[in-house]
């Protein structure tokens, strides 16, 4: 604007400010040890729209984006955000809303530091951008946490978690004990003999053979339905959770002299068995 | 686990077809040297460490 030799370019405002609020909630003795977390559910409650509002609104711009992120603080005071959930609601339809922010809770998890609070960032957006945009996200509003809300209509943060020692497997299976039908979910000794095996005979040079172990038995179903698990969860079984590689020297033939060489095999060993939903998402990993 | 998966393992790992064929006078001429032992021993050892996440 001020530059002599630039010509001012004005422009007009096309996108909105988010109204942006950030949830605090205490997590301690939430999640009791030895458990898994299945899902975290936060509820806000969306106030309703005034009539006379509501009627000046055209019925194509009747929506909202909500957002939810989940907040790092980092011990600089450095902060990131990590998108969990975001869904289009009507500003017709006031009352509880629901988001999934299990990952959030995972996130939190992951930092192991039980004491520091899990932050919650919701922005309610336009629905869209563009030159029809509207302003009605502006009229959306959550009831909000602390001061002079009544009790009912603050946030909620419902956590749904399993009892590992109900639901979850064994460790290893005792050996003395067969493993019978319905018996819990375990990890067995399985005895690889590669010294048995004609392919290998004077070409696997070591190991001789192996224990890669098995997960064996049956894990305990937990009951009814839960808010957003949909039909893709099929029922929880007893896998390989964790596993480890297994070097092997072989012999290779080069210019005609054998010489040993060292191969590193993936995912031979198991390490740990685990009861876990067919189809369950894997949790992200949180980076630096 | 089955010795046909650790197999197919070895094979993709070595970037062959199929199992090459030696005969008993190529196990006696092969010798695993101190630095090929220390190789496999470290790597075992780091193996039970580093645990990757099952399918």
């Amino acid at each position: 604007r001020f530059s002599q030799r630039v010509r001012e370019v004005a422009g007009r405002l096309l996108a909105s400010e988010a109204s942006v609020h950030v949830l605090v909630f205490g997590m301690e003795g939430r999640l009791p040890p030895n458990s898994e977390l299945v899902q975290a559910v936060l509820r806000l409650f969306q106030q309703p729209v005034p009539k006379a509002a509501l009627r000046r609104l055209s019925p194509y711009s009747a929506r909202a984006r909500v957002t939810v992120q989940w907040l790092r603080v980092r011990e600089d005071s450095s902060n990131s955000t990590y998108l969990v959930d975001s869904r289009l609601v009507s500003l017709h339809e006031s009352g509880w809303k629901a988001f999934d922010v299990t990952e959030a809770v995972n996130f939190w998890r992951q930092l192991s530091r039980p004491g520091q609070p899990l932050l919650l960032q919701v922005s309610v957006q336009r629905e869209h951008l563009g030159p029809r945009a509207s302003d009605a996200h502006k009229l959306v509003h959550f009831a909000s946490q602390g001061r002079g809300v009544t009790g009912q209509a603050e946030p909620q943060l419902e956590l749904h978690s399993l009892d590992l020692g109900a639901y979850g497997s064994q460790g290893d299976c005792d050996p003395g004990v067969p493993v019978v039908e319905g018996a819990r979910c375990c990890r067995q000794e399985m005895y690889i003999d590669l010294r048995g095996m004609t392919w290998a005979q004077h070409w696997v040079l070591e190991p001789p053979g192996f224990l890669a172990y098995e997960c064996v038995g049956a894990c305990r179903q937990p009951p009814g339905p839960l808010p957003f698990v949909g039909p893709l969860l099929g029922p929880r079984q007893c896998v390989a959770s964790e596993m480890t590689s297994l070097p092997v020297i072989v012999s290779v033939k080069e210019g005609g002299r054998p010489r040993p060489q060292v191969v590193s095999l993936p995912n031979m060993r198991v390490e740990k068995c685990s009861c876990s939903w067919d189809g369950a998402p894997v949790p992200r990993k949180l980076g630096p | 686990l089955t010795g046909e998966q650790v197999l197919a393992s070895l094979l993709q790992q070595l970037g062959l077809r199929e199992a090459p064929i030696l005969d008993q006078r190529d196990a006696e001429e092969v010798a695993t040297s101190a630095h090929v032992r220390a190789q496999y021993v470290a790597l075992l050892q780091r193996s039970h460490g580093a645990r990757s996440r099952g399918k």
